[in-house]
């Protein structure tokens, strides 16, 4: 399963 | 949200208004690389087009439009403001090598092949190198003035504190992103020889120089 990282940081 | 990343960020917004400082009271952006802050600009352009269409937090927000904010101000400060104070002839690290490999490098990796996902991978590499042109101006200067060094200060603390926060996340929320972490590690390993002269001179009083 390849799941996006979330990008939650700057 | 966890304390390495806040004070990360918070060392990343200190090293901004540390630069603005040292432009706006010794009214000249001499020692500072017009290039590595246009790199920055790109960068942030490039990271934050999910501005408009990936909602994270306030705090995301305007983070995100602060960094583009101020980033263009600075440019401006150096090409118009004080355009007489900056020395292209200082300032020539060949910028094309750093595009090139990094939007390659954001072709083959990336999480999807689309355009938004491209563009961020590229920016996460671009910011890895974007200080490339201002150490080398350090090089072949051989000294700079202790604001623009603390102003590099806050710009690799910044960096290195998000090593921590990724281990961090690694065991608390069990997520990785390895392009920002590969990169981030790059990036913070490029401060290393700065941080060296640093430490062991300016907060030591005295004058940042290279060895001859």
């Amino acid at each position: 399963p390849s799941e996006l990282p979330v990008k939650d940081e700057l | 949200m966890n304390l390495f990343r806040l004070l990360g960020d918070l060392a990343h917004l200190a090293s901004i208004f540390i630069l603005l400082h040292k432009i706006q009271t010794t009214r000249s952006c001499r020692g500072i690389s017009f290039k590595t802050q246009a790199l920055y600009v790109l960068v942030f352009l490039t990271r934050y087009v999910d501005l408009f269409f990936h909602w994270v937090s306030l705090y995301n927000f305007v983070m995100k439009i602060f960094f583009i904010a101020s980033s263009c101000y600075i440019l401006y400060l150096m090409k118009y403001r004080f355009r007489p104070t900056h020395d292209p002839s200082l300032d020539t690290f060949k910028i094309e090598y750093l595009l090139g490999p990094c939007f390659v490098l954001a072709l083959i990796f990336n999480y999807h092949f689309e355009l938004a996902e491209v563009l961020w991978a590229f920016s996460i590499y671009l910011e890895a190198v974007a200080i490339f042109p201002q150490l080398f101006m350090l090089q072949r200067t051989g000294e700079a003035e202790a604001i623009t060094t603390h102003y590099l200060a806050a710009l690799g603390v910044y960096r290195a504190l998000y090593i921590p926060n990724w281990i961090y996340r690694y065991f608390t929320e069990g997520v990785v992103d390895p392009i920002a972490v590969v990169a981030g590690i790059v990036q913070t390993g490029l401060y290393l020889d700065f941080f060296y002269v640093y430490f062991t001179k300016v907060l030591q009083g005295q004058k940042f120089e290279l060895p001859a």
